[in-house]
């Protein structure tokens, strides 16, 4: 407590709770996400993107159904 | 389609996992599927190495990031052999690939099928039953502060950036959803899982798609 780090962190934490009640207030369907404080809550969005999100998208071609004969449909 | 659909009722599903600081979703997205298809042909539910993915996969860059599809390309072509979890154990950070003899036991795939079922998603729920658990890749910029409930907002279906694991699907209530494992520990979300919504590509959930045959 009082490190330049800790007042990063509580700065990125108070960040979150405003990030929190955006996500929360502009969905009004009942069912819906809930977001608020986990493990993630003092990290910045871009260091949180750049440590969990590093999958690499590829393209793949569209999925079409099996052919079906007339025949064997009969 | 049944209205419910889980693999963790069939306890073929091994626990939730922690990357932690390690970008290796995509290892862990493919390997999870691999051991439930390992398990629905009527062995043991092993948890396998997650670490071998990561240190191994040729064309993929460890804890900096990598492709499912690339990585199960390369299982396929070479017919590596899985090894146990207990045997190559997660590090979380990138290492040099060990090497087993061909005598040690492992679990090798026979093939994988990837495909883009958007505006398919009933088609997707079968290729579930069918295949087992789907490697998928979404955007999950939002779920840095996800806590519960149906992802049906905030994200988008054109910026995958995360890999993680379907493992079943609910469409007994009002929303319907898929039941996604991720990898970010148990105290996470829905201990450890995420629901999506169905039917409208939420996140991009149904953009790239993998099933692994054994």
């Amino acid at each position: 407590q009082g490190s330049e780090e800790f007042h990063k962190r509580y700065k990125l934490f108070q960040e979150s709770l405003r990030r929190h009640h955006f996500l929360s207030s502009s969905s009004n369907a009942t069912n819906t996400a809930t977001y608020g404080i986990n493990q993630f809550s003092d990290l910045s969005s871009e260091e949180f993107r750049t440590i969990y999100l590093r999958a690499l998208p590829v393209h793949v071609p569209k999925y079409s159904k099996p052919y079906k004969s007339s025949r064997k449909r009969l | 389609l049944p209205a419910k659909f889980d693999w963790r009722d069939k306890k073929v599903v091994t626990p939730v996992r922690n990357q932690l600081s390690c970008g290796g979703c995509w290892a862990f997205s493919i390997v999870g599927g691999i051991e439930t298809v390992y398990a629905l042909k009527g062995h043991p539910l092993l948890e396998l190495s997650v670490q071998q993915v990561i240190d191994c996969s040729p064309r993929d860059y460890g804890c900096n990031g990598g492709s499912t599809v690339s990585a199960l390309s390369w299982l396929n072509e070479i017919k590596v052999k899985l090894v146990q979890d207990s045997e190559y154990p997660f590090k979380a950070e990138t290492g040099t690939c060990h090497h087993f003899p061909n005598s040690s036991f492992g679990v090798s795939i026979k093939g994988y099928e990837a495909h883009d079922f958007s505006a398919q998603e009933e088609e997707m729920a079968q290729k579930l039953m069918d295949s087992g658990p789907l490697a998928v890749i979404v955007d999950a910029v939002s779920w840095q502060d996800y806590q519960g409930g149906i992802i049906q907002h905030h994200c988008s279906s054109s910026e995958a950036n995360h890999a993680v694991l379907i493992t079943g699907f609910d469409r007994t209530g009002d929303v319907p959803y898929w039941i996604v494992k991720n990898s970010w520990g148990t105290t996470w979300g829905l201990d450890g899982y995420v629901h999506i919504k169905m039917g409208a590509n939420i996140c991009g959930i149904a953009d790239s798609v993998a099933a692994v045959f054994l």
